[in-house]
């Protein structure tokens, strides 16, 4: 079953101004 | 004689501290959107606590990002990091507003609203008026101890950098963090308080506290999810998770 995609690994990949 | 100097970590830190009103701002308006909903969607009076508390956690990770020695790990341990101590963050994050507030009679939400404890005592339920009184009496002790702006930021670091995090790839950067940052609070307190002795283990017991105190909202945050009362889907709801899976 598909991980659900972690919301603070998203933010953590953003770029930094986004 | 001149003042003693400001280690190096400490004046990094303050330099990184988010700017409050700009966190401030971006948290009313989000806050401000959830209520314009129409009125089946509109959050009660605890939706919009967690909502708040759900906005506070992307300002600290947008601090954690900024910060030394975090943003040269891996994103897997800077994961690690955040769900082993977000709690203690929001905790903390709470407890220096209300020194910053400096009123026991009311705590200052991050909105800037000002709440009075009798409201939190008749509104509340007995659980989280009483963390909400723990938190209070947190904030006397930190007062009594005359905790100041840098040892706020160096003890924030202390939080995030905690050694009881399991499994982390670079483990030996996380113990470098903690003792640079250690170091340099002792070396600020002994310098600036060399009338309080036992100022930094004071401060190290007063984090412990901290702890003690954001596990006890986790479990309750967590009953509260359970009940249905907490928004999901929600960067809040993903950590209070993440310790249980």
């Amino acid at each position: 079953e598909a991980e659900e995609p972690s919301l603070l690994k998203k933010l953590l990949l953003a770029p930094a101004n986004a | 004689s001149s003042p003693p100097d400001i280690p190096e970590v400490i004046l990094k830190l303050l330099q990184l501290e988010p700017d409050e009103a700009q966190v401030k701002g971006r948290i009313v308006a989000c806050l401000q959107q959830e209520q314009g909903k129409g009125r089946h969607e509109r959050l009660s009076t605890f939706g919009l606590m967690c909502k708040m508390a759900d906005q506070t956690l992307f300002s600290i990770v947008e601090w954690a990002r900024s910060c030394i020695f975090f943003k040269e790990l891996e994103v897997g341990d800077q994961m690690k990091l955040l769900q082993n101590c977000w709690s203690e963050l929001l905790v903390f994050d709470h407890i220096y507003r209300q020194l910053q507030h400096g009123k026991e009679q009311s705590v200052l939400l991050v909105t800037g609203q000002e709440v009075d404890m009798s409201a939190i005592a008749a509104q509340a339920g007995s659980i989280l008026n009483t963390l909400v009184l723990r938190a209070q009496e947190l904030v006397l002790h930190l007062h009594s101890l005359q905790v100041d702006r840098q040892e706020f930021v160096c003890l924030k670091f202390l939080i995030l950098f905690s050694l009881d995090v399991k499994y982390l790839e670079n483990h030996a950067l996380v113990r470098e963090a903690q003792e640079k940052a250690n170091a340099a609070l002792l070396e600020y307190t002994a310098g600036h308080y060399p009338h309080c002795a036992d100022k930094f283990r004071q401060l190290l017991l007063r984090l412990a506290e901290v702890r003690a105190l954001s596990m006890q909202a986790e479990e309750y945050l967590y009953h509260k999810h359970l009940s249905g009362e907490v928004p999901c889907n929600n960067l809040l709801i993903e950590m209070l998770h993440a310790k249980r899976t």
